[in-house]
């Protein structure tokens, strides 16, 4: 599996509708303090599953969507989709049918989550399972959040065991 | 599961020193159990020398270097089951040029060996330099982010010419 | 008790607030008990909303804007009551560009109205530019730290050329 | 009371006697990862009175002893010394007979710490009234430490209200 595309819209700062294409090799994203850089690794994390909102800096899941400004009205939905390049066939059996796999995930105000892979509603059981299936995963290594290297160092022995639950 | 943890230790304690090694150029790191007898229940100590210091805890070790043990840590944990995607948020904030140049290589090296492609999130100019492409975040209209590429020759002079 | 710390709260929020507006270039934070009938046990709360932004418990912002809303409130309580000296260790880093320039601007006013002398560690080029002299410290034998003078003008010049 | 230098020899990688004159407005302190630039912070915490071996990232009070390197053996003392500038005479009665006051502390392996100002043996507790008098000390907020920016970030609520104390 590989990562061609991230898709966000009502996501946090991001609302109006983006897209980042992944390329291979190194990708740089750089901007001032505050503009959204976070904001990105956050769609990424939940689009894969994360149902945490201290995860994501929130202490709703409703925070991430677009809470408005004062030139623009709140929005009620926030959608992240990422675009997965399957040609080798290596997917979880029930999504390898296609070379392309989309996964998106909806999230409403006040009304939770749908998670949908190339059009079709599945459960987040089936998104997280296809996720750990590429290595990756909200929680896993691949994903390494604006406080991850400050906490590791600051962590207890017990907690820093878990690193290693995760490669186990 | 016993089993499981300790292969796993096994794993990611050779890549950890390693990592530790490359990105310290030199140098030697341990991972190690605060209880051998029961490592399910145990903690997980740190203990690194970097090149011509004395060993000792995580905890007495520099700022930058602390950091660069951490992230020797996490990288060891991904290579043991690699994804095909990286994406790593101000990692390089600690760290001096000499060792962000070191970082860069890691990255290179490992996107090159394992096909990863990697998302860097970085205020450093060195790491803006040593990357295939930039993206810039901005927020023309206040409160409201917008993605743009950004021409890499253009970054890195404008950066300089702060 | 209970009056000297409603007290020191009216002058620390006071001196909160300008400073934030002065390193943010705008917007506007302030402090508040988690408990206001029992401030002697409450705890202390921050709300800051950036220039354009909505307020927001600290917890939300950035972690460039986090930084310097937590340095914000340092300075707040320093200058309830100056000292002839404040040492402060790369407390810059997380910032951006824009950021760090504010904060130079600040510390320099500080140092003149307050003949506070700054001791700055940095990793930061424009913190460097803007200090009035520059000490390096380095280790030419392994593990043995000696402390350098640098010349301003040469160190900016080695690190654009890096 | 005005700060004019600060000397340390013994202390941490600073085992080579080093002077650090502290000038008019703004001095930078700038070096690779690992060279020494904290330890100077902290010689200046130890000198006025730090009890805390965590503090200043130890694990006993000794740990501020050059323990040695490959090419030279550990010391068993450390002594820091800061030089003041006492002309405008506001300093504590104690010590307010001379313009330079020289606060001093030395700890000996095994054998604890001991400080003097100008010569003359004093107890901690002097040395701590002195520097609080001159709006400073080891937990102020005029010596602000790598990790406390993050710190009051992560801070609980009750542990933030300790910094209105301060200014109390
Ligand atoms: N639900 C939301 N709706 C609108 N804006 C939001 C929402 N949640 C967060 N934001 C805004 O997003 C911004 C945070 O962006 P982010 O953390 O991605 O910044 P950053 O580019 O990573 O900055 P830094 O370099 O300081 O780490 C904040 O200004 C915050 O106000
Ligand atoms: N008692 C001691 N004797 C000798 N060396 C010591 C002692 N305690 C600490 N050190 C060394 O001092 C170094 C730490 O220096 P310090 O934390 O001042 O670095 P720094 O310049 O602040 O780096 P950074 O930019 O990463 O924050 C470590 O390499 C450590 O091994
Ligand atoms: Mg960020
Ligand atoms: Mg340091």
């Amino acid at each position: 599996i590989k990562f061609n595309k991230l898709k966000l819209k009502g996501f946090k700062s991001f609302v109006e509708p983006t897209e980042v294409v992944i390329e291979q090799g190194l990708t740089g994203i750089v901007g001032p303090n505050g503009c959204g850089k976070s904001n990105l690794v956050e769609a990424f994390r939940f689009v894969m599953g994360e149902l945490s909102p201290k995860q994501m800096r929130g202490s709703e899941l409703d925070d991430v969507i677009f809470n408005g400004t004062s030139d623009r009205p709140a929005w009620d939905i926030a959608e992240v989709t990422i675009d997965l390049d399957n040609k080798d066939r290596k997917a979880p059996g029930l999504f390898n049918q296609s070379d392309e796999i989309e996964v998106t995930r909806r999230i409403w105000r006040g009304e939770g989550s749908e998670y949908r892979v190339n059009g079709k509603e599945v459960r987040l059981k089936d998104v997280q399972l296809l996720f750990a299936d590429a290595a990756t995963g909200a929680r896993s290594t691949s994903m390494v959040s604006q406080g991850r290297v400050g906490a590791i160092i600051a962590a207890k022995p017990e907690q820093r065991r878990t690193l290693l639950e995760e490669a186990a | 599961g016993r089993q499981r943890l300790l292969a796993a230790y096994g794993i990611v304690n050779e890549n950890f020193q390693k990592l530790f090694f490359q990105l310290f150029g030199g140098g030697k790191a341990y991972l190690k159990f605060t209880d051998e007898s029961d490592p399910l229940e145990a903690g997980l100590d740190i203990f690194a020398s970097p090149p011509g210091k004395k060993l000792q805890n995580l905890s007495l070790l520099s700022g930058g270097e602390q950091a660069l043990t951490a992230l020797s840590l996490l990288f060891a944990v991904f290579l043991s089951n690699p994804a095909p995607i990286c994406v790593l948020d101000e990692v390089d904030a600690p760290l001096d040029d000499t060792n962000v140049d070191r970082f860069c290589s890691l990255v290179e090296e490992m996107s090159k060996t394992l096909s990863t492609k990697f998302l860097i999130i970085t205020h450093h100019r060195m790491t803006m330099a040593r990357v295939n492409r930039l993206f810039g975040v901005t927020m023309p209209e206040q409160g409201v982010s917008q993605l743009v590429s950004v021409d890499l020759e253009k970054a890195v002079q404008l950066k300089e010419n702060e």
